[in-house]
């Protein structure tokens, strides 16, 4: 059965996005049937993975609102085994529409009709049932759209840029899903913690890395993804890294990446 | 008297947070006074500026609160006639906190004690008797806190990483604003554009440069800031990047930025 991950942290700018467009396309394969849910009301996953902006509608927004099921916001991608529930500028008005609503942590865990954290079903309740992973791509902040990831979530995915301000947002992020786990979601469990844009010429990527190892041990997964351009031109074809090219470092880290996590995944 | 300039961009890891603390860095050292309103949850410009974390209270949470006035909430930094009102976590709570309120959208220009949007006042209302400049750092998104920023804002500047997912971004933010000017603040302007981490080596820098101005033309600037390691080192030593090292690329291309921002306001 299958397995929610969250790919969150509020810092703007850190890989989040392709990191889930990228981790998607190799776990896609390898043969796991996966599913990309765009929560961010930028719609850059949406973009990277070649949706046109007027096949958008509905999307995550319909889907938290409850205004449509997982199969009528899904689409097809160009890659085999890897679809999506894309995301338009919709969304940016749900942080404020769902405030006043009943169980507003719940609505994207009751969209994907998953049971209760607690109970020890098996993982074939609701989506769980049709993908073998659904990455969520968060917005850079921790409002209640990706409150409601976390809360729908069996793991969390954390991209960390090499960068000093990355750094000090870490300690708040561990502090919300601390609160995540004991209000709403009691199975919430850290997958890792994936470097990203890493520059060996560069001093502070080295300072930024071993700070972290340091801080999170084994949390921290040993595949760090290397600043490549070919992986920031890639948006610009709707395409994937992986399928822009594939022998770049940058496409490399990533399958490197995904098997790192199905490792973990077993071991969980 | 005194502008307010709103430095804004939902999308993440755009430079927001150093042109606000460096433009503003060199902006006091032509004589300018200036105030950097820190309304990002992360506290980045707090970080960056040298604020240690107890003394972030009271800070903008409580300014958008009313529960504090404006020289209540303000700290001095090591720059002379550079001033901060800090954020801290609480502010991350503000969004869901304000929904409920009368006027929400106009806390922040209650707040700094501004007149409203369209009586000709000469410039010396509330807190612009006191400030130049009031730059404010804005959150990545485009929620309650970003749109509290544009109504109190006289100005919006937009830091542009070079990079295609951010130009996708720019339309969406400039309808944001049209929306702003037709409902809460018919005086907002586009001070400018300014490109960030522009990397000469990169083709794509060169082509996302071109295209914006192509579409933006003269509300681009001039004045490119490059991608320079020593920019992202200086908030590690909780100090402005034109104090770690005033002759590196990256100083020297904020002092010229100030130097275009100056002159375009005495056109405004
Ligand atoms: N390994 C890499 N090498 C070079 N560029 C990269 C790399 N990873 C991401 N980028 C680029 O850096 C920028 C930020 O990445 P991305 O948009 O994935 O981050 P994000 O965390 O999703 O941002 P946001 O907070 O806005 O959602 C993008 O322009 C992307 O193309
Ligand atoms: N010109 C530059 N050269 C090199 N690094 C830079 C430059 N400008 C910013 N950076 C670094 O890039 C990262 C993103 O910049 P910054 O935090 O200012 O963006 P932001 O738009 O404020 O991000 P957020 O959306 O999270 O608020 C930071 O680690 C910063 O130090
Ligand atoms: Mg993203
Ligand atoms: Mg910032």
């Amino acid at each position: 059965g299958g397995r929610v991950i969250a790919v969150a942290n509020q810092k703007g700018g850190v890989g989040k996005t392709t990191t889930a467009i990228n981790l998607g396309t190799a776990l896609s394969a390898v043969g796991q049937r996966v599913l990309l849910l765009d929560l961010d009301p930028q719609g850059n996953a949406s973009t990277g993975l070649g949706i046109e902006q007027e096949r958008r509608v509905p999307g995550s927004y319909d889907l938290l609102l409850h205004n449509v099921d997982l199969p009528g916001a899904t689409l097809d991608t160009d890659i085999p085994d890897f679809r999506i529930v894309p995301s338009n500028p919709d969304l940016a008005g749900a942080e404020i529409e769902l405030v006043p609503l009943p169980r507003r942590e719940f609505r994207l865990r009751e969209a994907l009709n998953l049971a209760a954290p607690a109970a020890a079903t098996p993982r074939t309740d609701g989506a769980r049932a049709i993908y073998d992973y659904i990455l969520i791509d968060c917005p850079p902040a921790l409002g209640l759209l990706t409150i409601n990831a976390l809360v729908a979530a069996d793991a969390l995915l954390v991209p960390l840029q090499c960068e000093f301000y990355a750094l000090e947002g870490l300690s708040h992020l561990m502090g919300t899903v601390g609160r995540i786990r004991r209000s709403f979601n009691s199975a919430l469990q850290i997958q890792g913690v994936v470097l990203t844009m890493y520059d060996r010429r560069n001093r502070l990527s080295d300072h930024v890395a071993a700070d972290v190892r340091a801080h999170l041990g084994d949390k921290v997964y040993d595949t760090v993804i290397p600043r490549n351009v070919r992986v920031s031109e890639a948006p610009s074809f709707g395409r994937p890294v992986m399928l822009h090219d594939f022998h770049c470092a940058g496409s490399q880290a990533y399958v490197h990446l995904a098997g790192e996590v199905l490792r973990r995944e077993r071991a969980m």
